[in-house]
């Protein structure tokens, strides 16, 4: 997969998504 | 006979040899089988792996013996609600999960053995109107279940001696969550699947529902097997049962679906579907996965395994001459278990 089908690719969305989703 | 038409079809011709027969147990109770599993048992300290079996109405424990010979060593006697599956813990030692109900779970009971009673018991670990159950590493056991207003998520934490130490409710999608699976390497991450094509990724730890995103399939009810995070993408591995053949979804057996965590976007990478079968198309039925091999029923009566990152199908096991294979599940060390409904398994080393 590119990263261009995907979207901007993050090594840390684990961490990301958890301090953005409503807790 | 079966196998003879079978192979030849093969898209590398064939590859029985594959699939290794090691030894093979039958149940003589007469009953019906519904589940086989293996699970790690200590015993005089002696630790081993043994086979699990279960009908309606009892599960049994099956002990290896010298010769590749197989010996029943208990039978738990289960006869108020039907038995529905096993329920495979992983890393537990001395206790077998059993999922009991009509058509769908009622109860979720462990089954064990006390030293200190020197007796086996069994001990109820959650009741409820329950969709999907799955244990996951360190004594954990994640479920769904739905009250007529709403869905509750749950993680259980169990105790060595069979009962709930702790528990972690999790926030629920709106959609009934149809199986769930850990995300390898990251222990507090777990996917589940949907019965309305959804991926949903959750933190265990805090019980967030950190993202909700389509399957990427247009395959109904996929379920989730396997999943693991490389390079920033969540990889997944689903599996299609009954997945009819379509013009918007072809034959599969197992997917593997790329997802970008962060944008919600997919792409199917790799796609295994069942090797046409002697008397037509064979439509997977169900199935488990092992590290990067699936094994699945088909409705030839055949089990087929794959390769599911080249999406090769790799061996197919044809109905024996007592019956069709029901079903299939791995076992530690690559060794492949197949069951028939008349109490007979045959382990195979793939």
């Amino acid at each position: 997969c590119s990263e261009s089908d995907l979207g901007p690719i993050s090594l840390n969305w684990f961490e990301e998504l958890t301090a953005e989703a409503p807790p | 006979d079966a196998a003879e038409h079978l192979t030849p079809v093969l898209p590398d011709g064939p590859r029985e040899e594959n699939l290794q027969f090691v030894s093979e147990l039958k149940d003589s109770s007469g009953s019906c089988a519904v589940d086989v599993s293996t699970v790690w048992w200590e015993a005089d300290g002696c630790r081993e792996l043994r086979v699990v079996t279960a009908s309606e109405s009892s599960v049994s424990l099956w002990q290896p013996l010298a010769h590749n010979h197989w010996a029943k060593t208990y039978t738990w006697q289960l006869a108020e609600i039907p038995v529905i599956q096993i329920i495979p813990l992983p890393d537990t030692c001395n206790l077998v999960c059993v999922a009991l109900g009509e058509l769908e779970i009622g109860e979720i009971r462990l089954l064990g053995y006390s030293s200190e009673a020197d007796s086996f018991k069994h001990s109820l670990v959650k009741t409820g109107n329950i969709k999907a159950a799955v244990g996951l590493k360190e004594q954990r056991l994640v479920s769904s279940s739905r009250t007529l207003q709403e869905q509750q998520v749950e993680v259980v934490l169990l105790s060595e001696t069979g009962g709930s130490k702790d528990w972690q409710t999790l926030m629920a999608p709106e959609e009934t969550v149809t199986a769930f699976a850990e995300v390898e390497g990251m222990r507090e991450a777990l996917v589940g699947t949907t019965a309305a094509n959804s991926i949903v990724v959750w933190n265990l730890q805090t019980g967030q529902l950190l993202r909700q995103m389509h399957a990427g399939c247009s395959c109904p009810a996929p379920l989730c097997h396997r999943a693991f995070s490389d390079s920033g993408l969540l990889f997944v591995v689903l599996s299609h049962p009954h997945a009819k053949e379509s013009e918007s979804c072809g034959n599969l057996a197992f997917h593997v679906v790329a997802f970008n965590p962060r944008t919600g976007r997919s792409r199917g990478v790799v796609f295994s579907s069942p090797p046409p079968g002697w008397g037509g198309r064979q439509v997977y039925l169900e199935g488990d996965v092992w590290d990067t091999v699936g094994a699945a029923v088909l409705t030839s009566g055949a089990v087929a395994v794959w390769d599911l990152l080249r999406g090769r199908c790799g061996a197919v096991l044809p109905p024996g001459p007592s019956g069709h294979w029901a079903l299939t599940r791995w076992a530690a060390g690559a060794v492949l278990l197949a069951g028939q409904r008349d109490g007979t398994v045959g382990l195979y080393r793939y």
